[in-house]
């Protein structure tokens, strides 16, 4: 009889307690898996900013009783933050738009020259280069069907923007905070 | 703040708190990264504008930030007496960094009008009683403004109330700035949360009475001093 090193005839059925482990320890596996797809294809959404500009001409805000009189820049500032909104939660990209903030209003000539950061949450780092042209067309397209405000389509102008610059500009910004209001009375 | 509540962490960001000698004098606003904008009677005692800091955060103790103010400007009609031109800006030595704690304020246009009876916030350090003490948690109140024809009544202020001021507050009384606040915001916001400065904590009778609001300067009467100030 060979004696070769071969198993033992003693039977090896493994004990219940070490099926246990094994059960717990693949449902571990599995859940931290699960987590870290959760985690990187919902929650690690970078924050993306884009720095848009355009030209509002000579911009008529309708006060409360439809006449429209010289526009007030606070005025303005809160019409072109909504038609912002509206544009992209009217958009492809509803789900990844976070936001928009008017930074800065300059009276020109012809009309209020608008800058405004745009803030976007995406999952993957597609190339920025391609969401710039991609939020540039949504702003052309949508921007010459408006009649909110008279805006010069071919004036809308794009660029990312780093992250780290794009929060400074918000937080550079006026009249905003990070705090909802609840002055509880 | 007289029936304030404490508030929030980052809730009023643009606050600040002008000390001198490191003890709470006024409150100020923060209009942008070296200019903070607060009442002229602010420096009626103290001159001296190196013995003056400026304190951000919700909390004077401890600050989230400090700085040493470099200068202040009065403006130039300001007579203690009369309470009129109460208004004066102050530069801070050095930047100050903006977070989502500290952060400047927007400032109307000239031109910009706010109604009567429009919800306001008040915001200070203050006392929380005529002759209490000030504060070191920041607190805050929802008041509303007040018409001039109300404000002017006899039994109200009658002509006390001059062109570039306006009263805010409740005619029952209650809600109300007190001492210690001084200087700091009167605000409102737009329907997209942007807020704007339209008052400073300037004077009123006593804290909180029935007939006797608040009385603010008014931010709008005074933006183009401001910007030939400032710059901003």
């Amino acid at each position: 009889m060979y004696r070769t090193v071969g198993f033992g005839t003693r039977s090896r059925n493994l004990k219940p307690w070490m099926i246990a482990v094994l059960i717990v320890l693949s449902l571990t596996v599995v859940a931290v898996t699960i987590g870290l797809l959760v985690h990187f294809l919902v929650f690690d959404q970078k924050k993306e900013y884009y720095h848009g500009s355009f030209k509002i001409l000579d911009p008529q805000i309708n006060n409360n009783f439809g006449q429209s009189n010289t526009y007030q820049l606070k005025d303005l500032r809160e019409t072109t933050e909504n038609l912002v909104d509206e544009i992209f939660i009217d958009s492809a990209w509803k789900k990844n738009y976070i936001k928009n903030q008017v930074v800065r209003l300059t009276p020109e000539e012809d009309g209020v020259k608008v800058d405004v950061i745009m803030v976007f949450q995406f999952p993957s780092t597609e190339q920025r280069a391609v969401r710039e042209k991609k939020i540039q067309s949504i702003l052309n397209q949508k921007i010459r069907n408006l009649r909110a405000l008279p805006i010069n389509a071919s004036s809308v102008q794009v660029n990312a923007m780093s992250s780290s610059t794009g929060e400074l500009t918000v937080q550079a910004s006026c009249g905003k905070r990070v705090v909802p209001l609840n002055v509880n009375r | 703040i007289a029936s304030g509540v404490i508030a929030p962490k980052a809730a009023w960001p643009w606050q600040a708190s002008l000390q001198y000698d490191n003890i709470h004098q006024c409150g100020a606003t923060l209009i942008s990264n070296t200019w903070l904008v607060t009442a002229a009677h602010c420096f009626q005692k103290y001159k001296n504008p190196h013995q003056w800091t400026v304190s951000f955060g919700t909390k004077i103790n401890p600050p989230l930030m400090k700085r040493n103010v470099r200068r202040f400007i009065i403006h130039e009609k300001y007579r203690s007496a009369a309470r009129e031109y109460d208004i004066a800006v102050v530069q801070v030595s050095s930047r100050v960094t903006f977070s989502d704690d500290i952060r400047r304020i927007c400032l109307p246009e000239a031109s910009a009008s706010f109604q009567p009876n429009l919800t306001v916030y008040i915001t200070g350090f203050g006392a929380l009683y005529y002759g209490g003490e000030s504060q070191n948690d920041l607190r805050e109140a929802r008041v509303k403004i007040i018409s001039d024809d109300v404000c002017k009544q006899p039994q109200v202020y009658g002509n006390d109330i001059k062109p570039g001021m306006f009263c805010a507050g409740y005619m029952e009384g209650i809600y109300d700035a007190c001492r210690g606040d001084s200087g700091g915001p009167l605000v409102t916001r737009d329907l997209k949360d942007t807020w704007y400065l339209i008052g400073i904590v300037s004077w009123g009778d006593n804290c909180g009475q029935k007939d006797k609001p608040g009385v603010y300067t008014q931010v709008t009467y005074y933006r183009n001093w401001i910007a030939s100030k400032t710059g901003i």
